[in-house]
């Protein structure tokens, strides 16, 4: 089973959505996947329904003192499995910085342990490029690139087209990637030029589903819940069944 | 002159918009601005219609060989002045790491010169609170806080309070802030919902100023232009210069 990490260093362009709903639509679709959360702002670990978690039950505990990821791995209301996050992870970047091996923690904790039990693992990334980020980036086989349908967030992907094909001359092996058009409103032609760019310059590394612009996926979070448990009759739902399946029988997961 | 950082650790919650368009509000009043992009995505720099700037040249060489920010500050089209960013910044958190003095490069660096002029400074950061951020926060004496009118958003608020709070009792001085939600549906439930709950928490530090989802506030950045350049009868025009105003009267560029 793959390894996504997903990621776009501009930040708001739905990375946390985007993990939320697919991880929920692999769950619906039997794929029990895992999920890590590598953002210190813990949002995907609040989505999840998850509060008050303490250091040494989350992802810190893995960098900091090398606690197992299976231990740390918890259940998740909807079913799914996840390590948590803890703002303390914001302190991370500064702790490991300039080691060399620092990137690969993650990539050497995960063949270990998580791996083994063939679930897809999805990985949600903070809006920079950091340490964190990096160990995401290497410890991945394919990247999940989120682009909100405006301009500043398609400049976030050109620059990010830069960093993975540096880090694939460093690694020696291809990061294959796509892009997922998100908070498209079709009511305003700035999305259809943003869409049509996207297209332009990433041809067939382009989902064909685009996620529209939908309310519902703004406020399930706050509910703790996934857009299927919370508005199941949405477009957002659909947008995002619709997502989990081309992502499926592309073999993205595989 | 007040020195103003413009930070939220939520990504995408109108950070840069907000910062692009009250520095061209203050334009527009005579205030001259001085703007300092502290984010590796250089987003202020591309809307200023600043294009390949060199390393060496911009907020980098500061960081990195201490070339004072006077000697880096250049004129934007639209009349205020910047001091670029270039994608090299997202290095200087792993470069500056743990040294103590990190956190007060800027403050330090700011305080021999730019501040003379009497000119209003805004700092735009990124989405993170690392080593860069910290400068930002410790050279401000003001801090403004974007929040989008969501729920995701809604929660970075009481994650910075918490890190506001922290930051004041080591300083042993106060970091006034302000508030000011962005992005504001008044088609949607949940806006309303999400600026109660502002208002509710934060009471009067709460810009009484909304700026709401307006289509040619994300088109403008796309032609390195202001709203007020690009689009001045614009409902997002009418909004950041009510901001401006609110801001101006309360002296909180003073
Ligand atoms: N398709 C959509 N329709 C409406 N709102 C959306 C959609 N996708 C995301 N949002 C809202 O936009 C905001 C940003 O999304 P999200 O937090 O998922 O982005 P992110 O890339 O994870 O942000 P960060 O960079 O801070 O990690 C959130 O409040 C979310 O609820
Ligand atoms: N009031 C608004 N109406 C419509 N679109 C907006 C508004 N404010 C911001 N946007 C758009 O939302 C996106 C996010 O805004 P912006 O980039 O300013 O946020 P940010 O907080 O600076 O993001 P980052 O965390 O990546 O630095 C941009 O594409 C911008 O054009
Ligand atoms: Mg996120
Ligand atoms: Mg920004």
């Amino acid at each position: 089973m793959a390894t996504i990490a997903i990621f776009n260093q501009k930040g708001g362009v739905g990375k946390t959505t985007t993990c939320l709903n697919l991880t929920a639509g692999l769950t619906r679709a039997q794929r029990c996947p895992v999920v890590i959360d590598l953002d210190p702002q813990a949002h995907m670990t609040l989505a999840s329904g998850i509060h008050e978690v303490r250091q040494e039950e989350s992802v810190v505990a893995f960098f900091k003192s090398g606690k197992p990821l299976a231990q740390l791995v918890r259940q998740a209301q909807a079913g799914w499995e996840i390590v948590p996050a803890t703002l303390e992870l914001a302190k991370i970047d500064v702790m490991l910085g300039n080691d060399a091996k620092a990137g690969s923690l993650l990539r050497n904790g995960l063949s270990e342990e998580l791996t083994l039990t063939g679930a897809p693992i999805l990985i949600d990334c903070c809006p920079m490029l950091g340490v964190l980020t990096l160990n995401a980036l290497l410890a991945a086989d394919r990247v999940l690139i989120p682009v909100s349908a405006d301009f500043l967030s398609l400049q976030g992907v050109h620059r990010l087209e830069v960093a993975l094909n540096v880090l694939e001359s460093r690694l020696k092996r291809k990061i294959e990637r796509r892009v997922v058009v998100t908070r498209f409103d079709a009511r305003r032609k700035l999305a259809f030029e943003i869409f049509d760019k996207v297209r332009e310059r990433y041809g067939n590394l382009v989902c064909n589903t685009r996620i529209s612009e939908n309310v519902s996926l703004a406020t399930s979070p706050m509910h703790g819940k996934d857009i299927f448990n919370f508005a199941p009759a949405s477009p957002g739902a659909a947008d995002y069944k619709a997502l989990t399946l081309e992502l499926l029988k592309s073999g993205f997961f595989d």
